[in-house]
């Protein structure tokens, strides 16, 4: 998955 | 989720508890930096304005909740309960110096040039620089409570242990971030040196001063 898919890190 | 991310984000949340804590018990801010405080409420905001339309999970969720409402309760402490003990002539560092360049780097630097995305982007650099008046407001004093160091090195190794999760989420699922990377190295750099004089002076047991 490229990383600005989604930000599921806080 | 990895041990790495989760003990990070759980130093976080305990370097927020000790923060509060330490305003209540001596009923002060003294020694915390306003600006650095301020600079939060705008990396939450700006960061988890997403809780809007994008759904992780409940973990995700529930902490950006508390990460908003808790930097925003912090910042009211400082700005009227206990604003008597706030001394500004100690808290100088320039905000423009940090929140321009930030901003000017998420138009440059990012993954997409979408409103959202610059948005996350601009916390990600703004969260990197933002301790920088908390470290300068005590370079110019030389000195700092006990409690408020132990409120430094959890805020501290909470982004040092995202450098772990990173390479562990690289090996076992292939995701490489280098926004977040770079400016979490940086980030993390920051607190070298006071992360050396805490293990040096503040776990033996002595107070934290710096060196004349």
């Amino acid at each position: 998955a490229k990383p600005s898919e989604a930000h599921d890190e806080l | 989720m990895n041990v790495f991310r989760l003990l990070g984000d759980l130093a976080h949340l305990a370097s927020i508890f000790i923060l509060v804590h330490k305003m209540h018990i001596t009923r002060s801010c003294r020694g915390i930096s306003f600006k650095t405080q301020a600079l939060y409420v705008l990396v939450f905001l700006t960061r988890y304005l997403d809780l809007f339309w994008a759904w992780i999970s409940w973990y995700n969720f529930l902490m950006k909740i508390f990460f908003i409402s808790s930097s925003c309760y912090i910042l009211y402490l400082v700005h009227y309960r206990f604003r008597p003990t706030y001394d500004p002539s100690l808290d100088t560092f320039k905000v423009e110096y940090l929140v321009g360049p930030c901003f000017v780097l998420a138009l440059i630097f990012n993954y997409h040039f979408d409103f959202s995305e610059i948005l996350w982007t601009f916390s990600i650099y703004l969260e990197a620089v933002a301790i920088f008046p908390q470290l300068f407001m005590m370079q110019r004093t030389g000195e700092a409570e006990t409690i408020t160091t132990h409120y430094l090195a959890a805020l501290g190794v909470y982004r040092a242990l995202y450098i772990p999760n990173w390479i562990y989420r690289y090996y076992t699922e292939g995701t490489v971030d280098p926004i977040a990377i770079v400016a979490g190295i940086v980030q993390t750099g920051l607190y070298l040196d006071f992360f050396y004089v805490y293990v040096t002076k503040v776990l033996q047991g002595q107070k934290f001063e710096l060196p004349a």
